[in-house]
């Protein structure tokens, strides 16, 4: 499975429709201090189901709608739309089996409305965590490491680092 | 599911013992259990030794001393399980030069076969990417993409 | 009692109204009390505006932005009762090129009166040092204490 | 208050006598990683009265102790001392009022005794405390910041951040 494009709208400090394109190998998000680079990897923890907005860095998962600036007004959703390809030894799951490349998608309105959708169908949560179980984006302890979380398996109590052995089980 | 999970335990501990040295430049470092006997709630255990220092409290390491350490356990757990896509958002911030080299070295080798996305401040770090995403907001509070060139030597 | 607190409160904010715009090249930020009433257990509030952006939930900000209005605080603190020493260890790690120099800039300024032991691993703040001290382990595991030569340019 | 040098003598990473001359102005420490830079740290706390030896990032007092090294052994104690200069606007207080210069030291055996000077003669802890009390020497919220911890003030408590003004009163 590989990851083909980001697209973030109204999502966080991008209010404009912003897509990223992903190659091979290794994609570097460089900037000055509070240009947008933690919230890329907040938009696709979100777009994956991510509940705890806490880990979204707000106080309420709201808090991820574009919420203006001292010159653009606050907008009304956010949406964060996921594409990927399928490889000859990662097919999609399930019914997507057939599937070369699909989108996930996930919109926040604010007035709390919520909705998933892959490949412009409405589904639930759960059909999406379903679906990218295995794929290691946003869902994996060892392979999504947040800003100052690096040393987190140091200073975690030897029952916290046993979750990784399990997950790599 | 006891079994699996010994089983993995121990594959995820040899190359533990493996990409530790190679990432310090040196030392040892294994896992262990804390139970060995419980193998449903046993915890894991870290002891490292960096090059040339002797075997102490994982707590008394440096602050690159143990983000050296977590990255090495992250490598061997990728080598187990590989995840197609890799997210590190600034691992690299406490890291020395010679360190942060070696970590370089190692990410490429990894990313032949998993995409990586990587965000940092490390002009070395950057070197080494494939593609490179700039964010900048010139429109303050509005984050734009922006195609970036790093300048040369 | 109440009355130093209230004095020393409006103090600090007043110098951190002022140490946090200059630090980050604008923007704006105070301190609140949480309970206005009760002066003996009240607890204080950052609200916090980087420039050009709305105020918003502190913990939103970028792991710069807080250390930024962390330093900005300290500043102020330090504005209203300076400590003869002062000791920071790698406070500059999650800063940019425009916010360290400007950090280095308050630094140089509060230098002035007071001493400081700064721990880096960033050029720019070495080359504000009036001292530079190296410390290396030339035999593994034995620290040593070096003169540095900063190469120039 | 001036601090004029600081000595470490088997204390971590330093088991040879180590003397660190500071003027006035910026003092930087650079290094490699785990070279002893945050050690110099821990031994100004050290030296003051720090007593916790998890904020030492030990788990008992004598982890400050060198502990050898593959080419060298352990030793039997650690010891630090802390040259101060006292300035016309800041004199020593009490006793001390008379002196330019004084020297605060701590040793620690491995044994477990533990011994605190003021000029070579032997004091209890909080003498040293007490001398040090306004200095901002090692135990000043805000003048001390520790590796990592720049941005704790931000993640802290309301409550927390009060004590914060408390000690700037
Ligand atoms: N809903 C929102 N609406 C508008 N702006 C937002 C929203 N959520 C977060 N932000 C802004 O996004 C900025 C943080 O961006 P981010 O964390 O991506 O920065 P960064 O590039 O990672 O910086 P650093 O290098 O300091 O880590 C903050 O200024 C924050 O106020
Ligand atoms: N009692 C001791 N005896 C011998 N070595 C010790 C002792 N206590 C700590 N050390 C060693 O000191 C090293 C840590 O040093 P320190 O934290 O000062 O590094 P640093 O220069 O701050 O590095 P970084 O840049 O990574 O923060 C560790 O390798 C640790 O094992
Ligand atoms: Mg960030
Ligand atoms: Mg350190």
């Amino acid at each position: 499975m590989r990851i083909t494009r980001l697209e973030l709208h109204g999502f966080k400090s991008f209010p404009d429709r912003t897509v990223f394109h992903f190659g091979d190998g290794i994609s570097c998000v460089v900037g000055p201090n509070g240009s947008g680079k933690s919230n890329v990897v907040d938009a696709l923890k979100w777009c994956v189901g991510e509940q705890s907005a806490r880990s979204l860095r707000g106080s309420e998962m709201t808090d991820v709608i574009f919420a203006g600036s001292t010159d653009r007004k606050p907008v009304g959703y956010a949406e964060v739309a996921l594409t990927l390809k399928a490889s000859s030894d990662t097919p999609f799951p399930g019914e997507y089996a057939q599937l070369h490349e699909l989108q996930v998608g996930r919109r926040l309105h604010r007035t709390g409305a919520s909705e998933y959708f892959v490949n412009q169908s409405r589904v639930r949560r759960r059909d999406v965590v379903e679906l990218l179980l295995d794929s290691g984006i946003g869902n994996n302890l060892y392979s999504f490491i947040e800003q100052g979380q690096v040393d987190k398996m140091i200073t975690a109590s030897p029952a916290e680092r046993r979750t990784l052995i399990d997950e790599a089980a | 599911c006891r079994e699996r999970f010994r089983e993995t335990f121990d594959l995820v501990n040899d190359h533990f013992r493996e990409t530790y040295p190679r990432l310090v430049g040196g030392g040892s470092a294994r896992l262990a259990l804390t139970d060995d006997e419980d193998l449903l709630e046993t915890g894991v255990d870290i002891f490292v030794q960096p090059p040339g220092k002797r075997l102490q409290n994982l707590q008394l390491l440096s602050g690159g001393e143990k983000a050296m350490t977590a990255i090495a356990l992250l490598i061997a757990l990728f080598r187990v399980k590989p995840s197609p896509f890799c997210v590190l958002d600034e691992v690299d911030a406490p890291l020395d030069e010679a360190n942060g080299a070696r970590f370089n070295d190692m990410l490429r080798e990894m990313s032949r076969r998993s995409q990586f996305l990587v965000v940092t401040h490390n002009r070395k770090t950057m070197e080494c990417a494939d593609t490179l995403y700039g964010v900048t907001m010139a429109r303050p509070g509005v984050s734009r993409l922006v195609s970036v060139q790093l300048p040369t030597g």
